[in-house]
């Protein structure tokens, strides 16, 4: 009993090591290392209790339920360059695969060439795109897109919005204007609000979550980037400590390089 | 704050008044944990951890207490002194260079702001006289030439775009010549975001490095980046090398670890800041105030 404990010592700074690098977090890294140490072995690995308690944090979160009203509104924030607008392009493309009829919103008015960049996608989804009128402001557009996805039949609405720091309140407040209009257009709209996470980023995605959440209500996260060597880690944070379920995960520029989210290759992931 | 935080371990440490061997250790600790919460490197946080323990080590055995300052200020002042010395005393900007055109090369991961940061550059060397010739070497992302045409419209320069050219080798050749032959000082070099483990797309980043000759490689990074800048950073150097960052979105909230990351396994300074979206939001770097909002 006694000789296990050195052994343990370097295999738990070495777990603590392999988590703090993944960008999991001191705190979340030190509350799974204590967590574990405290459990009962039998016969199972230290790692392998680890797996299995970030397992268990995903597994902890639910994925919110449908609602059945349609059309259904898919909002997309982010902070800037995270992969929103790659984003929408594979998920029409994907929800077409699936049998539904999606149409794309670029409620992005701001950035140089996004909205080309947008309907570059669209085109490659052979989905329908809704671009702002001449001066109109991201919430016009949304109110354009909804109408005009009411009128045709289409479902989801997928509105790509520009990047925006979390720290810049009045293009925060944007996005409440744009659920706002989503809500007064459809009940309970927008019944998705996806925050795209790009899988470098550091501490300050939890930040980005937390707030983000506040303001726009976001229910569900998008890890993208994950076929680089970052792991995005905060994930594991942020299911802990806001209860938000990763829904899709991004694996390259592709537009079938988008897949649901698995807790089990997330955490064999980890460990690779 | 990290000053905050130590005045709290020495005040547990029964008000010493003076550093020891035992109250460094327990310093040091602290600083570990703020240094992994401000997102900087694991390792790169070992190797300074070990570099402030040894100040004050010296500032023990020798006696050199400085003169006013209790136990924890004294370390947070080597701190504070040992981080700006990791940042270097490098002015930032661009490399000295005799080359004509000066070619400067973008590069980084995809996202980073590299085309944003094109066009920041060429409105501040216009500002300063220069004339800037704008080069989009991505053919890959949808609309990304595009995007470079917009930026450089607004900034006023002129952009290399022949009509149909998708070879990016090509692309950035062509632009050196035109800037050799109509007279421009300068070629900025915008390339396709690519992740650093991808081995054909390295490869051609080497090849417009070869066709360019530049004197700035400017590693482009996201100032909100954990713990994976050292990979990405080391790896773009050691492939293509690096002369210079550029931490973007520091108008955010991040802390900015990544920054410590980036300069210790590249060696080579932060050049510029990217301190928001519009065009004229560069900034030269400040080593002080990074290490102010590292500390926290
Ligand atoms: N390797 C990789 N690259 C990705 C992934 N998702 C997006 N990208 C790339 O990331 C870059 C930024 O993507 P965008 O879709 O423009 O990001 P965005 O969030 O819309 O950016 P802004 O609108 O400017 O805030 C592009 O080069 C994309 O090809 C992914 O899953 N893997
Ligand atoms: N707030 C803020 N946003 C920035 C800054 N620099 C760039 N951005 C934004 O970040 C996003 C990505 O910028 P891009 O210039 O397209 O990035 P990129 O590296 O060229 O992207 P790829 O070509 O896809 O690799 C855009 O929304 C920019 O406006 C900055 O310093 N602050
Ligand atoms: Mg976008
Ligand atoms: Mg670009």
């Amino acid at each position: 009993e006694r000789r296990t404990r050195p052994v343990d010592v370097e295999t738990v700074e070495a777990l603590e090591e392999l988590l703090i690098s993944a960008d999991i977090g001191v705190a979340a890294t030190t509350r799974i290392i204590a967590a574990v140490t405290k459990q009962s072995r039998n016969g199972a690995s230290l790692r392998d209790l680890v797996k299995q308690e970030i397992r268990a944090v995903f597994a902890a979160v639910d994925r919110p339920s449908t609602v059945a009203v349609h059309p259904q509104v898919t909002l997309i924030v982010g902070v800037n360059g995270t992969g929103k607008t790659t984003t929408v392009g594979k998920l029409a493309n994907l929800l077409k695969s699936q049998g539904k009829t999606p149409l794309i919103c670029a409620a992005d008015t701001f950035r140089a060439a996004a909205v080309e960049q947008l309907e570059i996608w669209a085109n490659r989804a052979g989905v329908d795109m809704v671009r702002a009128r001449e001066g109109a402001d991201p919430a016009a557009v949304v109110f354009d897109a909804i109408t005009s996805g009411k009128a045709k039949g289409r479902d989801p609405i997928l509105i790509d919005t520009a990047g925006r720091l979390h720290t810049r309140v009045n293009l925060m407040n944007e996005l409440d204007k744009i659920k706002r209009i989503a809500a007064r257009e459809v009940p309970g709209a927008p019944h998705d609000v996806l925050l795209v996470l790009d899988a470098t980023v550091g501490q300050n995605g939890v930040a980005q979550a937390r707030e983000f959440m506040s303001v726009a209500g976001v229910n569900g996260i998008v890890l993208t980037k994950l076929d680089g060597t970052a792991k995005g880690g905060v994930a594991v944070a942020i299911a802990h400590d806001l209860r938000l379920p990763i829904r899709y995960v991004g694996v390259g520029e592709g537009i079938n390089d988008l897949v649901p989210f698995s807790a089990d290759d997330y955490v064999d992931s980890l460990f690779e | 704050s990290l000053s905050t935080r130590l005045q709290d371990v020495f005040k547990t440490l029964r008000g010493e008044s003076r550093l020891t061997p035992e109250n460094i250790e327990a310093a040091l600790r602290e600083i570990r944990l703020a240094l992994l919460e401000a997102d900087v490197n694991f390792k790169v946080v070992k190797a300074f951890v070990d570099r402030v323990r040894d100040r004050a080590m010296d500032a023990v055995t020798n006696k050199d207490t400085l003169r006013g300052l209790g136990p924890s200020q004294e370390v947070v002042k080597i701190v504070r002194d040992e981080m700006v010395a990791l940042f270097g005393n490098a002015e930032g900007g661009l490399q000295a260079t005799t080359k004509r055109p000066r070619v400067i090369l973008m590069l980084g991961l995809q996202g980073a702001g590299k085309t944003t940061t094109s066009g920041k550059l060429a409105m501040w060397l216009k500002t300063q006289g220069k004339h800037p010739l704008l080069v989009s070497t991505d053919v890959k992302r949808p609309a990304a030439i595009q995007q470079l045409n917009v930026v450089a419209e607004k900034v006023g320069v002129r952009v290399h775009d022949p009509a149909g050219e998708m070879n990016p080798v090509t692309r950035a050749k062509g632009a050196v010549a035109e800037a050799t032959t109509l007279g421009f000082d300068v070629v900025i070099v915008d390339t396709a975001g690519r992740l650093h483990i991808d081995d054909e797309l390295m490869a051609e980043l080497v090849a417009i490095k070869n066709v360019t000759d530049p004197s700035d490689l400017l590693f482009v990074a996201d100032a909100m980046t954990g713990q994976d800048a050292i990979k990405s950073a080391g790896e773009f150097n050691a492939q293509v090398g690096v002369t210079g960052v550029v931490l973007t979105k520091m108008d955010g909230d991040a802390r900015g670890g990544a920054a410590l990351s980036v300069v210790s396994v590249v060696g080579v300074p932060i050049a510029f800041v990217g301190s928001g979206e519009r065009l004229e939001d560069l900034e030269p770097f400040h080593p002080e105030r990074v290490v102010s909002r590292v500390l926290g």
